[in-house]
């Protein structure tokens, strides 16, 4: 099950923050269940599946494109500041939201809802949904803070490991290069003897042909 | 010309390595790039 | 500010959670404002820094380890069942709190409470608070989470130069060989066919003598 618990002012008590809770199952568009509360009473109220389709109907909306701009409007509660009015009349227990663009506004939706008579019971099962979501945000925390500290620490690692690969290499060719230059430098001295001992083999063979 | 030609075949080897003369790490390495070259 | 919000059963209402919020400035043991809520009724209370310091003089204790103890009860709740034993009467407002041992459990604390006029309010600003924890969590999440996906990518580039670092590094070890082997062997061409004239001239020498 999905649950959201957002901030909103009603239009009647500006100053008296609510709190608004959704809760549905598979997706918003099948229905869901809304609470209201103002920490000390609550109101909530079964939104079904048939209901929000002719809503949709009647707003010539395509069906996901409203339960979209819905799951927006119920769930974005104070981190969208006035994209969104709600009012409710305790009388009639009637929730009702409208969508705010530049000049106009439309009704999104309207809710049915029903005084809690137990308002304490509602209040405490919200903030224990919030304590639980601080609780398992804690953890992903945690966890995504040990992941950064093992990629930063393998990042380091085969930084470490290129740095000396791309000395080694450098090593590498100085090295090679040194020993090629020896062993190349022995045969050029191996060739020039060798030269020399034919040039004077020549020589030799010169002054012989000479003395005959 | 031919005499130039047999002059350089008779100091130095295919790839422009002198026969005689001692290398050294420019040279051959200058010799390393004109093999590249030539493969 | 710090601030935490906990469960806590309380012993005379084991099926009622209630929740503990404490609130202090610098550290807790230089005082600190604790409230009780049962999403009905509040009840709020602040400690100030002598009674602290005095109730650890009480339980012959040092001032910091009696904080550190107190912190680990207030702020703990249901992340730490059955650690501590929490009581109160509505009657006296006296929120007590004690520390079970194996077999024993002694007295962390007490605390003189008064009931909150207008709870609905307490109880607002306690959802706002978790409220706003969570949305903290969330960026923090968010940003971990980006920091991780850059951690991953920095490391995959820099595991993909020193992968290039290391074929390259054979690659050139391989190549210079070959290199050398070529340039090598001319010179080895070069020693044989000294040789071999150095041979035809000792021969030639040789015969030469003979004629003469």
């Amino acid at each position: 099950m999905e649950k959201t618990v957002s901030r909103i002012c009603l239009a009647s008590e500006p100053s008296i923050v609510h709190f608004l809770q959704v809760s549905w199952e598979k997706t918003l568009g099948s229905g869901f269940v809304i609470t209201l509360t103002d920490g000390h009473s609550a109101w909530t109220g079964t939104v079904c599946e048939s209901e929000i389709s002719q809503e949709a109907v009647d707003m010539a909306m395509e069906k996901e494109k409203y339960v979209e701009e819905l799951r927006r409007a119920l769930t974005a509660g104070a981190e969208a500041p006035g994209a969104y009015k709600f009012s409710f009349s305790e009388e009639s227990a009637q929730l009702s939201c409208d969508k705010n663009l530049q000049d106009v506004s439309f009704r999104l939706g309207s809710f049915s809802l029903d005084k809690v008579p137990n308002p304490s019971e509602v209040i405490r099962e919200l903030i224990c949904y919030c304590l639980d979501t601080i609780t398992e945000k804690q953890a992903k925390n945690e966890h995504l803070q040990k992941e950064n500290e093992r990629l930063l620490r393998d990042w380091n690692d085969v930084q470490g490991r290129f740095e000396k690969c791309v000395s080694a290499k450098e090593a590498l060719e100085t090295d090679l290069y040194e020993r090629f230059i020896l062993v190349l430098n022995e045969k050029k001295t191996k060739i020039r003897s060798l030269h020399r001992l034919l040039n004077e083999g020549q020589e030799l063979e010169k002054n012989t042909n000479l003395d005959r | 010309c031919p005499s130039t030609k047999q002059h350089f075949a008779l100091e130095y080897d295919r790839y422009g390595d002198s026969y005689f003369v001692d290398t050294d790490l420019d040279q051959l390495k200058e010799v390393f790039a004109g093999i590249k070259k030539l493969s």
